[in-house]
């Protein structure tokens, strides 16, 4: 996922 | 997937779900702050958008779709059906005052410069004082009904269960996200003092009431 967001968590 | 996310998801869902609740049990939505559940359902729609970009898991795409959903509801129940309801002279926050800085911000420090990356770290930052017009509201008329309260509190928990699970997923994964572990406690630490109330007065069997 490297530095981008936390797109796996609401 | 970790226990404190799972907890903190499940936690956020039934907070949503208590609020529709009341609101459709009592036809009311008086104590709510209206501009909180809008910046709710503006965090919700600018997060969520990789809706259509990337797939993550079912139980990912359900909880974005109903998040959504519920947001858009609330806020079509306080503002068209239970309009007549709606305590409009207490919900005086001036929502422009978060928004227009927290677009400042997102626009400033994010991950990448990219309309998505953009809009997501908005919702972020946006997230985290939302319910500033909500707890603004109760300081005005010095009282919260007791669901209210316990909505608040499953509400606030959320976040404060997300930190637990920053923490898990650092030790775990290597996992760490800067913008949301900051914005998340501050999301934390401004539900703090309601905290303090709900334990104290809530749990004792004792509506939330301020003094003048």
């Amino acid at each position: 996922k490297g530095a981008k967001g936390a797109k796996d968590e609401l | 997937m970790n226990i404190f996310r799972l907890i903190g998801d499940m936690s956020h869902l039934l907070a949503i779900i208590l609020l529709l609740l009341k609101m459709w049990k009592t036809r009311s939505c008086a104590g709510i702050s209206g501009k909180s559940q809008i910046l709710f359902a503006l965090v919700f729609a600018s997060r969520y958008l990789d809706l259509f970009t990337s797939f993550v898991s079912v139980y990912n795409s359900v909880m974005k779709i109903f998040f959504i959903s519920t947001s858009l509801l609330t806020v079509y129940l306080m503002y068209f059906k239970f309009r007549a309801t709606y305590d409009s002279n207490h919900d005086t926050f001036r929502v422009e005052f978060l928004v227009i800085p927290v677009g400042g911000l997102a626009f400033l420090v994010n991950h990448e410069f990219s309309p998505l990356e953009i809009l997501w770290t908005f919702s972020i930052y946006l997230e985290s004082v939302a319910i500033l017009p909500q707890l603004f509201m109760m300081s005005k008329t010095g009282e919260a009904e007791t669901i209210t309260s316990h909505y608040l509190f499953a509400l606030g928990s959320y976040r404060a269960l997300y930190i637990l699970n920053w923490v898990y997923r650092y030790y775990f994964e290597g996992f760490f996200d800067l913008i949301a572990v900051v914005a998340g406690c501050v999301q934390t630490i401004l539900y703090c003092d309601f905290f303090y109330l709900y334990i104290t007065k809530v749990l004792k069997g004792k509506r939330i009431t301020l003094p003048a």
